[in-house]
């Protein structure tokens, strides 16, 4: 474990149906700094991986930490992680722990 | 007593 997120794991999510599939709620300069997962829709690659869990919250996508950055801002590096064609996946750092 | 956080709930972003 890392010192700093001793708790975090890594999640890769591959791109297997045509939508990611998860609610987030959080972001800078709210009651929840960084974004918390509040759903994960069945069908979802989310919910394909199965790895993901309701109420992880999500440290960075893809290496890129979501630390400070407000809910929009988050929420379009998310969609736009998952769009893009470069990659067959999506990272998440998550932890259990707000 | 301590004072309680005013920072705003969050909206909530389907993905």
């Amino acid at each position: 474990p890392g010192l700093l997120e001793p708790t975090s794991t890594l999640v890769r999510v591959a791109k297997s149906a045509s939508t990611l599939g998860i609610a987030i709620e959080g972001g800078a300069n709210t009651r929840q700094p960084l974004p918390r997962i509040v759903t994960i829709q069945r069908g979802g690659s989310a919910h394909n991986c199965g790895q993901l869990k309701v109420g992880q919250i999500i440290l960075e996508v893809n290496g890129v930490s979501l630390r400070g950055r407000e809910h929009r801002d988050a929420a379009r590096l998310i969609a736009e992680a998952f769009k893009t064609k470069e990659r067959d996946h999506v990272d998440f750092l998550v932890t259990d722990f707000n | 007593r301590e004072k309680r956080l005013t920072l705003p709930p969050s909206e909530i972003t389907l993905l």
